[in-house]
């Protein structure tokens, strides 16, 4: 089963057509294993993109070089997982 | 299967594809006058396709087709799905409006069309998006639904690259969950709304995505939309962005509303349900309830104008 332990849901809002042009880059690259929740729209539209942990780092480090804003969505995506799945059994047992 | 009829069933809880499934036969059972299940196809790994219909009688009525959880993470949108199986039941006969559209039409709804996903979402995968048939020449898995259907099959708005999460598949209708609803909607020929749940983002969205050119009812599905969402906002003042999927959303080609459009079915829409932004695809339980009812207030707007306005 996968796990997301320290994965983090990151907001982008690009704020102009750079930041846009940026983020359409992002889309495309595969070395950051990024999954886009919700995918790059238009300016001022926002982009939720799943980071795994050992790509926090260089993806955070990458948006700060290029000024490009960005708010943690989701701090740990496990801890939400755990939830959902301890409040399914504990429904399931009710 | 532990739930012994659909009154004690958790509404309020998600549920397991298996869940779901003896809801389904629960349901059926219960109403064997109002609701019956139709089996339109397997999926890639073998699981029925299953649409409930509910119908008064008649023969080959004028149709309302509704359909969730065409992308396997979207759990809100199946969840939903159930609640709104168990609504029209239980409002047939006591609210006005939903009983003189089903004395007069029929309603399918299909509340998992993506079952291989939904099961891959339970047991290896929470955020899974596609289905789970593997692609010839690749390592990556699944073909998005929503790029499936033979609307600018293959156009901007969608992938090529079968690692992609809005891969298109090899060619329009290739995979069997979008082929069956094709199949059943052609043979069937008097569906008159065709109704997509999706989540999140909250938007109601109307053809086209794949050109900027409207839509030649666009006049009329923008006002139906404001009408819907005002509608859904009543309740708990959720706000839904609407208009054509291309202006609300981005350029999308290949999607179910767009192929349901150009088949002359008027009101295609898709819905993309709570939230904004703050739990996306992990909504907590404890929303399913309001988010299936708020966005039944946008559907009843929808089908009750549908039944209004015959053509």
């Amino acid at each position: 089963k996968k796990t997301f332990e320290g994965h983090q849901v990151l907001r982008i809002i690009p704020k102009d057509d750079a930041q846009l042009s940026l983020m359409k880059n992002l889309e495309d690259m595969n070395e950051f294993e990024l999954d886009f929740w919700r995918g790059v729209t238009g300016v001022s539209m926002p982009v939720d993109v799943r980071v795994p942990i050992h790509n926090l780092e260089s993806v955070k480090m990458y948006l700060e070089a290029q000024n490009t804003e960005y708010s943690v969505m989701i701090k740990d995506l496990q801890v939400l997982l755990d939830r959902e799945q301890e409040e399914m059994k504990s429904a399931a047992r009710a | 299967s532990q739930h012994r009829n659909t009154d004690s069933f958790d509404y309020s809880s998600y549920h397991t594809l298996s869940e779901i499934y003896s809801f389904q036969d629960m349901l059926v059972a219960e109403n064997p006058n109002l609701v019956s299940k139709i089996v339109i196809g397997q999926s890639y790994e073998g699981r029925p396709l299953n649409v409930l219909k509910f119908s008064t009688g008649g023969t080959n009525r004028p149709a309302i087709w509704i359909d969730n959880g065409i992308h396997s993470r979207e759990w809100i949108t199946q969840a939903s799905g159930i609640w709104f199986a168990k609504k029209i039941v239980t409002d047939y006969g006591t609210d006005p409006t939903l009983t003189a559209i089903l004395d007069n039409m029929d309603i399918f709804l299909e509340m998992v069309i993506n079952p291989d996903g939904f099961y891959y979402t339970h047991t290896t995968n929470r955020l899974w998006r596609k289905t789970r048939k593997p692609n010839p020449g690749s390592s990556c898995i699944g073909v998005d639904l929503n790029r499936n259907w033979d609307a600018d099959f293959g156009g901007p708005g969608a992938s090529s690259y079968p690692c992609s999460i809005t891969y298109s598949g090899p060619s329009a209708h290739s995979e069997s969950e979008v082929k069956s609803i094709v199949d059943f909607v052609k043979s069937h020929g008097n569906i008159k709304a065709f109704l997509s749940v999706h989540s999140y983002s909250q938007l109601l969205l109307y053809p086209y995505g794949y050109t900027m050119t409207p839509a030649e009812d666009q006049a009329e599905l923008d006002s139906l939309a404001l009408k819907a969402v005002t509608d859904l906002a009543s309740l708990y003042g959720t706000t839904y962005t609407y208009g054509s999927f291309f202006d609300a959303l981005y350029q999308g080609s290949g999607t179910s509303i767009d192929w349901a459009y150009n088949q002359g079915i008027k009101y295609a829409y898709t819905l993309e349900q709570r939230d904004t932004g703050t739990y996306g695809f992990l909504l907590p339980a404890n929303q399913i309830i309001p988010t299936a009812t708020e966005t039944w207030l946008a559907l009843m707007a929808i089908m009750d104008h549908t039944y209004q306005n015959p053509y």
